[in-house]
């Protein structure tokens, strides 16, 4: 069901080749992420996040840090 | 801490799968989890259906979505007896939920705890070491690009969108890393992995942080 198209797949593909000369145009630090063609370059980001980014977020209680008590008064 | 930590070091990690056209990471994360905890404890490792929790988790969306909180909430109460992905395999559409009789043998968790850890990465570092691999929920738009490396721009934390599951983490270098499985195969990223740097909530890796109990 998915709209796929070859015309539509070398927009995309076009698109990230762009978008990866912009997320690897970043000072390069040590071991920083690179970014280029993958099985995903054909997707334009609105379908890619149309398929594979479905989890719902959830609300989540903070983590008690930890307490450290004073045993001074302790036997 | 130690410097570096890895669960698959200790061989208690299944391989990489790949949801494929299913938006089931929700369901990939949970059951990762729940095949590493097992064999922490002892059992032997193996992969489990994810099928089955994309088939009967009711309080999800199947391949068109769902919550890691919502499929632990739905183990945790029913008791679900989880069976193995060769006994009910991944067909990466919704289908029937199908039972089995209590004979089966399978897996069934006894509770999970879920927490937000965001400015306490080494906090959640200790749950990892003593709870197992933790399902995180990230912001993971720009991952459609990535080929490797240590995730460390282009990655808010605005909205969490993508679950996956950490083993590890790596401190040795300048730039600590966790080291975290993806499910859309293992030729994407690092071997099905990616690298996101520790100790700034990269991608909000830390905001919603889950482990399962066995």
């Amino acid at each position: 069901s998915w709209p796929r198209s070859l015309g539509r797949e070398a927009a995309a593909f076009r698109e990230s080749l762009n978008r990866h000369r912009y997320l690897n145009s970043f000072p390069r630090e040590n071991a920083t992420a690179f970014y280029g063609i993958n099985q995903f370059s054909y997707l334009f980001p609105e379908d890619f996040r149309a398929i594979y980014l479905r989890s719902k977020p959830s609300r989540f209680p903070r983590h008690p840090p930890e307490v450290q008590m004073s045993i001074t008064n302790v036997s | 801490l130690p410097l570096r930590f890895d669960w698959r070091d200790k061989h208690v990690v299944t391989q990489v799968r790949n949801q494929q056209m299913c938006g089931g990471c929700w369901a990939f994360s949970v059951v990762g989890a729940v095949e590493s905890v097992c064999a922490i404890h002892g059992a032997p490792l193996k992969d489990l259906s994810v099928q089955q929790v994309i088939d009967c988790s009711y309080n999800n969306y199947g391949c068109q979505g769902g919550s890691p909180l919502s499929a632990l909430s739905w183990l945790n109460k029913t008791h679900m007896q989880l069976v193995t992905d060769s006994e009910y395999p991944f067909k990466a559409h919704n289908g029937l939920c199908r039972y089995f009789s209590s004979s089966q043998q399978g897996v069934s968790i006894k509770g999970y705890s879920a927490h937000d850890f965001s400015d306490q990465e080494d906090e959640m570092a200790k749950a990892l070491l003593t709870f197992g691999p933790l399902v995180v929920i990230v912001d993971a738009v720009s991952w459609q690009d990535y080929l490797g490396g240590i995730i460390q721009h282009h990655c808010s934390r605005g909205e969490p969108n993508h679950a996956v599951l950490i083993t590890g983490f790596d401190k040795t270098g300048s730039t600590p890393y966790w080291i975290v499985r993806n499910s859309w195969g293992s030729s994407w990223g690092v071997n099905g992995y990616a690298h996101v740097k520790m100790g700034a909530n990269m991608c909000g890796i830390a905001d919603s942080v889950s482990a399962v109990f066995v």
